[in-house]
């Protein structure tokens, strides 16, 4: 415990820190690991992927809504977990999570995503970009989709996606944080425990600088999901305002 | 801001399951 990592930061209290946020995301992950190996072939069929396809535009993006609040509920438990989270202000809590649940939920969804046949888990079944193609907006889903691969061809392990996910949420480059320095040493901790697994399990020296260059990517899906959001809202007022989840909507609205 | 958040407020409050 006494040996000093970067920062004179200690080895024990590192691997204390990657031990709680590995266990807090292995307990709030909506599937385990079991669970989507045993999903990864179950495909949507041609019949259901067409069925999708029909969908009102509308309709489509309020199951995308709701299936997104449900997967951020969960990050909101993660958060919780993780230990110095809820001994930031009340205020950094929320801005730390309005700004960062969504980047966490696409991390996350690399778990959920088959990179042989660019399929993602929605609704119990695996599909393709075509499902998503009456929602009207290709090119979110497209960067999407291109994203989760970017992101499976770096082969993490459920540590390391734990740690990142740690990483992107409790991040200093939020706008109106009141104590930035106390995220920033908390932040710091988890990008020593992080690099210190992925030297471990990589031979590859730059793995985690090829980790961190897809943070700016992850910050561009999240303006363009606000603005497909915004455009959204303005041809269907009343099926955001009346039918979308409200926690969807304090969020991003 | 939690004013404008309640419900992330209510769940960042609520005991963990």
């Amino acid at each position: 415990d006494s040996q000093l990592g970067p920062n004179n930061v200690s080895m024990g209290e590192l691997d204390r820190i990657a031990q709680n946020i590995i266990k807090s995301h292995l307990e709030t992950c909506q599937y385990t690991t079991e669970e989507l190996q045993q999903l990864a072939w179950q495909t949507h069929s041609y019949e259901e992927v067409k069925m999708y396809q029909s969908k009102p535009r509308d309709v489509l993006w309020q199951q995308c809504a709701i299936q997104i609040t449900h997967a951020i509920q969960y990050v909101v438990e993660f958060a919780k977990r993780i230990s110095g989270f809820m001994e930031l202000c009340q205020n950094d809590q929320i801005l730390l999570l309005k700004s960062g649940c969504l980047e966490v939920v696409l991390v996350r969804m690399c778990r959920a995503f088959n990179p042989l046949n660019n399929t993602v888990l929605f609704e119990g079944k695996y599909g393709g970009m075509q499902m998503f193609k009456a929602l009207g907006c290709d090119d979110l889903v497209s960067a999407v989709f291109d994203f989760a691969k970017s992101l499976c061809s770096l082969q993490l392990t459920e540590e390391e996606i734990a740690l990142f996910s740690a990483a992107v949420l409790i991040s200093t480059d939020r706008p109106w944080l009141m104590e930035p320095r106390k995220v920033q040493k908390l932040q710091e901790k988890i990008y020593f425990a992080l690099q210190h697994i992925m030297q471990k399990n990589h031979m590859d020296e730059d793995a985690l600088a090829k980790l961190i260059s897809r943070i700016p990517t992850l910050s561009a899906l999240c303006t363009l999901h606000t603005e497909e959001l915004q455009a959204f809202q303005q041809l269907h007022p009343e099926t955001v305002n009346v039918l979308f989840p409200p926690l969807y909507k304090e969020l991003f609205n | 801001l939690k004013e404008k958040h309640k419900i992330l407020h209510q769940l960042l409050q609520n005991s963990t399951s």
